[in-house]
């Protein structure tokens, strides 16, 4: 991770937001 | 004169023929054209990419008979309803993919040619009040559809002959979605453009909608016809068909913004504006492929930029015959296809 303009920034976001977000 | 008009002109530079003209064909059978598109089509062992052009009633299949000329193959007659649009499926073979509808999509349906019956023939895919439709890679099809009360978004997934092997449901979002891009390299991301305004993001695998992230009050109807992730954050081209001119950056017809999906927060990467001489809201449709993008304006040209430079490198200017009215970037890059009403289309190595 990161940090930038854009927030924090993740190269596995994808799989984050999949575990992450309802089913 | 003839040889003069086709010379494309960099508008903001030197005279640069970046647009070489390489074939032309004509149906002359048509009489009205609606898309033109290109299909990799493989018969008797041979693979080739072909033209594919559609009219109201008629898709034509068209195959390259030397190195400046093309022959018709084969059309599908469609009568009960008038074609819309030519559905491209990156990466499919023999297999030509069309939308039909009146104002809205009302159905798609698969053109191909079945080597059991030794004949062409369609097949339906889908009916409804549809808003909006992609073709992915590895044969899938995403599209959204209305009915009063709620929306569907559905992926279906195509055999080899045209069937449909198997369908997933995504989750839709509140507002409705108007474009998909597959997100290039992650075979199970997909991003959308709502009425909102805003980017959404899918996991294809689980039907999940991820992310919903705003693009801006001064983007209104903004489309996505590209997507890649790089670095952690996710790249979408964007055009922007409703997009008001301001002093500073002219009037953006294609943008490229990245967005980083863990947070929403995105910023503009680069502006792509309409070249001098073409001020006003004059960009009538466009399509993406790679870094470049073309765009048909209301005076009949079509432009050309390199979208991470955000530079007009070319405009193919109206012909004595007609204007322009179609503009497709062919499978794999192979060129550019610009298409006038009349069935004219002529290739452009670019």
């Amino acid at each position: 991770c990161s940090e930038s303009d854009l927030g924090l920034i993740s190269l596995n976001w994808f799989e984050e937001l999949s575990a992450e977000a309802p089913p | 004169d003839v040889a003069e008009q086709l010379t494309p002109v960099l508008l903001d530079g030197p005279r640069e023929e970046s647009l070489q003209l390489v074939s032309e064909l004509k149906d002359s059978s048509c009489s009205c054209a609606v898309d033109v598109s290109t299909v990799w089509w493989e018969a008797a062992g041979c693979r080739e990419l072909r033209v594919v052009t559609a009219s109201e009633s008629t898709v034509s299949l068209w195959e390259p008979l030397a190195p400046d000329s093309w022959g018709k193959v084969y059309t599908w007659h469609l009568r009960e309803i008038p074609v819309i649009q030519i559905i491209p499926l990156p990466d499919t073979c023999n297999l030509v993919c069309v939308a039909l509808g009146e104002l809205e999509i009302g159905e798609i349906r698969l053109l191909l040619y079945s080597s059991e019956t030794d004949s062409f023939k369609h097949s339906l895919v889908k009916t409804g009040n549809i808003k909006a439709v992609v073709g992915l890679e590895d044969q899938r099809l995403v599209s959204s559809s209305r009915t009063m009360q709620e929306q569907q978004v559905e992926m279906v997934l195509f055999s080899e002959t045209g069937g449909s092997k198997d369908r997933q449901t995504l989750m839709p979002p509140e507002e409705t979605v108007t474009a998909f891009a597959e997100v290039e390299g992650m075979r199970e991301a997909l991003v959308g453009t709502t009425a909102g305004n805003s980017v959404v993001v899918w996991n294809l695998k689980t039907g999940q909608l991820l992310r919903k992230m705003h693009v801006g009050y001064s983007y209104p109807a903004s489309i996505c016809h590209r997507a890649y992730s790089d670095s952690g954050l996710l790249f979408v081209v964007l055009s922007h068909p409703l997009a008001k001119e301001s002093e500073s950056c002219g009037s953006p017809v294609f943008r490229v913004v990245a967005f980083n999906p863990r947070t929403g927060r995105s910023t503009g990467v680069m502006f792509s504006c309409l070249p001098p001489g073409h001020a006003g809201r004059q960009y009538l449709e466009g399509d993406v492929w790679d870094t470049t993008g073309a765009a048909v304006l209301t005076s009949g040209a079509v432009a050309v930029w390199d979208l991470l430079r955000g530079r007009c490198m070319a405009v193919l200017c109206p012909d004595p015959a007609g204007h322009w009215a179609l503009a497709r970037w062919a499978t794999g890059g192979a060129g550019l296809l610009a298409g006038r009403r009349d069935g004219t289309v002529r290739l452009y190595r670019y």
